[in-house]
């Protein structure tokens, strides 16, 4: 099973 | 005063196209350099960034920078007014526009149609996107990658890239059964053919097909498609728009348990 990571993990509110 | 006429009006409802299943409403930020649009889908799992150079525009002014809150759906309704081979140009004089009017000619300047699209005012929830220096860059053409993931959705809804230094493998595995497809350099002269493997270190990440299929109704923007890979990051997958800027799709990857 593999877990759907989200875009706002990894790029940052401005 | 804000104009922007675009010789090719046909990229314009491309692009449209291209991100309207992903996004329902988007910010164009307009300014000196040209216009820029960053959206988040509704799962916050994929973002799409465009970037149009004011350079590609036949005209082009903008006095001072904009922000023209767009719904996509009724943006979609409007461009399908326009003719393929029309120009488009986008135009507003007031500064907080309320409303953004759209001019669609056909070569001969024989039919003019004019239409004036309501804004909405969305926060803007911009990303900052980090210049990021990809470790596998594969460039492949837009309609085999597209193929590609057509195929392998209909085995599972994930597909795992993994890049070595000659070949690329996209692998599946579902309740029916699993599969993989291999693709090697090839510096081909057919456009269809060729692939192009920068991999300076190699990766291996999994990726919903979904998304994936989405990205690639920007196929009629560009022959060749960009894959940019790096552990740890969202995949990008780019589209350059000839002469004219990019459009974008960065998707967060899946992680086993």
């Amino acid at each position: 099973k593999s877990t759907q990571k989200n875009i706002t993990n990894y790029f940052q509110k401005q | 005063m804000f104009e922007a006429k675009l010789q090719q009006g046909v990229i314009f409802k491309k692009i449209v196209d291209a991100i309207k299943d992903l996004v329902k409403s988007v910010n164009i930020d307009a300014s000196t350099s040209g216009l820029s649009m960053q959206a988040m889908d509704s799962a916050h799992v994929a973002l799409v960034s465009l970037k149009l150079n004011e350079n590609g525009f036949k005209d082009y002014r903008c006095d001072r920078p904009i922000t023209l809150g767009l719904s996509i759906e009724n943006l979609s309704k409007i461009l399908k007014c326009a003719g393929n081979d029309d120009t488009i140009t986008l135009q507003t004089d007031e500064e907080e526009p309320s409303s953004l009017k759209f001019f669609f000619e056909n070569q001969q300047a024989s039919k003019i149609s004019e239409f004036s699209l309501n804004l909405m005012s969305l926060d803007s929830e911009s990303l900052g996107i980090p210049d990021t220096d990809y470790s596998s860059v594969i460039q492949m053409s837009s309609a085999e990658f597209s193929r590609i993931c057509k195929e392998l959705s209909s085995i599972s809804e994930t597909v795992e890239i993994e890049t070595s230094k000659e070949s690329v493998k996209f692998s599946v595995q579902g309740d029916i059964g699993a599969g993989s497809i291999t693709v090697k350099n090839n510096q081909s002269d057919k456009d269809v053919d060729r692939v192009d493997l920068q991999i300076d270190q190699p990766v291996k990440l999994t990726f919903a097909l979904r998304y994936l299929n989405m990205f690639n109704k920007a196929v009629s923007l560009s022959s060749t498609v960009s894959l940019n890979m790096s552990e740890e990051n969202p995949l990008m997958v780019e589209y350059k728009i000839d002469d004219l800027g990019s459009l974008r799709f960065y998707l967060a990857p899946k992680i086993s348990d």
